[in-house]
């Protein structure tokens, strides 16, 4: 029984035992903030007074990168660190802070212009922000897919929020509906984090797929080989997909894989905020689950994981992996229509465009990734 | 003129609100993204270092062998520096890889280097911004050797962290029946 997700809870679902935090001292992790987004170390340290009993924890964020205001912590950068820092427990963190030094700047711009600039930086990156793909550039969409190769030729593993808003909707020019897909969430190059919430609410329960949690393909990006086996198999076997007018089919899918992201306790101007929810919640949580693995990685004396996706497809794709709970039930929101009346896609066995592989069970992931 | 992002929706979101354009001597900030080099190979070295059953699995580049790949080569770097300087714009600063360009100059100066752009600052309580709600255009020497600048369109997106139980007034979202 439980009042809310907190680390406690999730730990327990995804199956950390106390022991599971960073032991390695080179392994890091880092969440970024935009729009003068600000978390206060106080809220830092009285979150994991409340709720980060039971496991070797760090009270303190190691490097913000960029300017942190003096004004009130936004409600997204106390989530993101503190769940960050509860899944990925002992690990040193940084924030990125990048509300754009000059008022011309694009805050995110500004991020990757920092990740081609640094030379040693977090292994592992969350960020909850996403726009419209189509409310973007074909020219910026291109380039700054390409800035996610670069990290990932450098072996770093940038996880995304998928969204939420379902699959999307918007209108075409002929007044036509058609599901609206998120960027970065869509881009190849990032591993894309979907939301579940539990089927009990209050029991550390079974998870079904968040009817916010983002998902569906791109429409500029085209499926990468990685993935193709795995959506064919969805496009082929689901019992109830959505007309093909509705999406491209022949796109990048998204999300990769999901976590929890209803109910979460967060911390913030030193007041206990129950309820928060979203594709922002789960994305720090599976970020800081990819930094233990690193840093049991590193300890070995092994590469980090990089870009996660190829890895994850084939390790998924054998069929007999039981590294995530495969979320099946559950669909999520789109166009309010007659057509498909509020509904996007729906979760199902294997790999599908609400939760992807499903949420993890630690130790198992763990253990295919160290093998 | 060429237009990098024909493309490019400009909307100005909710609660941003257009506070008059900038005076030609206001500095402003922009950043040029500048064409790389070998992203075919960038894109299939990825694919090697990240897929397990690769030879090169793991073996990630450090940032100096990300610049060797994709630096933009010297004529693309000689030619936007000529046409920056044409235009007298002096204090910029690049990236490691080389690839992105960030310049600070005059409003006045930057309609002039990007036809079609004005630049007005739009605010939204504390936060501002300056942005064109018009498109730009680059000199068409430039085709071969600009992705895109920035700084120009794009708002700072917000995220929204959803408080359901708030928001709807109800405790048990996932209880809920969906209303047909």
């Amino acid at each position: 029984f439980h009042l809310g997700v907190t680390p406690a809870v999730i730990r327990q679902r995804y199956n950390l035992t106390d022991g599971d935090v960073g032991t390695f001292q080179n392994s890091s992790q880092a969440c970024a903030q935009f729009l003068e987004q600000y978390f206060h170390q106080a809220d830092l340290s009285e979150f994991m007074h409340l709720f980060g009993g039971g496991f070797p924890h760090r009270c303190s964020v190691d490097r913000v990168v960029g300017r942190q205001g003096q004004g009130k912590a936004g409600l997204e950068a106390s989530l993101d660190v503190e769940y960050l820092m509860s899944t990925g427990a002992n690990i040193s963190t940084w924030v990125f802070s990048t509300a754009g030094r000059h008022e011309s700047q694009e805050p995110f711009l500004q991020w990757l212009l920092l990740l081609s600039n640094m030379s040693a930086l977090p292994w592992v990156h969350s960020v909850s922000y996403g726009d419209d793909e189509d409310s973007l550039s074909r020219a910026y969409l291109e380039r700054v897919n390409v800035e996610f190769m670069k990290a990932a030729a450098r072996g770093l593993s940038i996880l995304f929020a998928s969204g939420d808003l379902g699959a999307g909707c918007r209108t075409t020019s002929e007044g036509k509906h058609v599901f609206r897909p998120s960027f970065p969430a869509s881009s190849p190059y990032v591993t894309t984090v979907g939301g579940t919430s539990f089927r009990d609410p209050f029991l550390v329960s079974a998870e079904v797929s968040d009817y916010i949690s983002g998902g569906g393909f791109s429409n500029v990006f085209p499926m990468p080989s990685y993935q193709a086996a795995a959506v064919k198999r969805y496009l082929s076997v689901a019992p109830r997909l959505p007309p093909s007018t509705y999406y491209n089919s022949t796109g990048r899918a998204y999300p990769d894989l999901a976590a929890l992201s209803d109910n979460y306790w967060v911390v913030t101007n030193r007041i206990p905020v129950p309820w928060v929810s979203g594709t922002s919640a789960s994305t720090p949580v599976v970020a800081g689950l990819i930094a233990l693995i690193n840093d049991q990685r590193l300890r070995r004396g092994r590469p980090p994981l990089g870009f996660l996706n190829p890895a994850l497809y084939q390790l998924q794709g054998q069929g007999n992996s039981t590294a995530f709970y495969d979320v099946t039930q559950g669909c999520h929101l789109s166009c309010l229509d007659a057509t498909v009346e509020g509904q996007g896609f729906c979760a199902a066995p294997s790999w599908d465009p609400v939760t992807g592989w499903g949420t993890p069970n630690f130790p198992e992931l763990l253990r295919a990734m160290l093998g | 003129g060429w237009a990098p992002e024909p493309d490019q929706l400009f909307r100005t979101p909710a609660g941003w609100s257009d506070a008059g354009r900038l005076a030609p001597s206001e500095t402003l900030s922009l950043t040029f993204a500048l064409r790389q080099r070998n992203v075919q190979r960038l894109a299939r070295l990825v694919q090697q270092v990240s897929s397990p059953d690769s030879a090169k699995y793991g073996q990630f580049l450090s940032l100096a062998d990300v610049q060797a790949l994709v630096a933009p080569s010297p004529l693309t770097l000689g030619t936007v520096q000529k046409w920056l300087d044409r235009h007298g714009v002096w204090d910029c600063r690049a990236v490691s890889t080389m690839d992105f360009l960030q310049c600070q100059l005059p409003a006045g100066t930057a309609e002039r280097l990007l036809p079609g752009a004005q630049f007005h600052r739009y605010r939204n309580g504390t936060l501002s911004s300056v942005r064109s709600p018009s498109p730009y255009t680059l000199s068409e020497e430039l085709q071969e050797h600009v992705d895109f600048v920035g700084g120009l369109h794009r708002f700072p997106a917000e995220r929204k962290v959803v408080s359901r139980a708030w928001a709807s007034g109800r405790m048990w979202p996932r209880r809920a029946t969906r209303s047909t």
